[in-house]
């Protein structure tokens, strides 16, 4: 199914993005 | 994270991109983070479609915040 891939694809992302948001806070005070 | 810290860090991410204070991140917005984050424009784009639930193009606290919490809940599963 193309859209699961696609949901997938999107979760990685996400995470990704949020990921980079929190180390972004973290890492400069 | 604390239930108060996670409602915290949403506002911040969520005034992160919205620097104008507008009360809701444009598609415009997004793209104005590429840079500053290790995202290419066209995995911006993905993650403002994913987040925009209701598809108007505007991304409100709520949306974003349950975005939030859906990630912080599928990385507490795995």
């Amino acid at each position: 199914d193309p859209n699961m891939k696609a949901g997938a694809a999107n979760e990685g992302v996400l995470a990704n993005f949020f990921n980079s948001l929190l180390s972004k806070k973290t890492g400069s005070p | 994270l604390g239930e108060n810290t996670i409602l915290e860090k949403t506002h911040e991410f969520f005034q992160m991109c919205d620097i104008e204070n507008k009360g809701f991140i444009s598609r415009r917005d997004m793209q104005r983070l590429n840079g500053g984050l290790p995202l290419s424009a066209e995995e911006l784009e993905n993650v403002f479609d994913t987040l925009d639930s209701d598809g108007n193009g505007y991304l409100t606290l709520d949306e974003f915040s349950s975005g939030f919490s859906k990630f912080l809940f599928g990385r507490k599963i795995s």
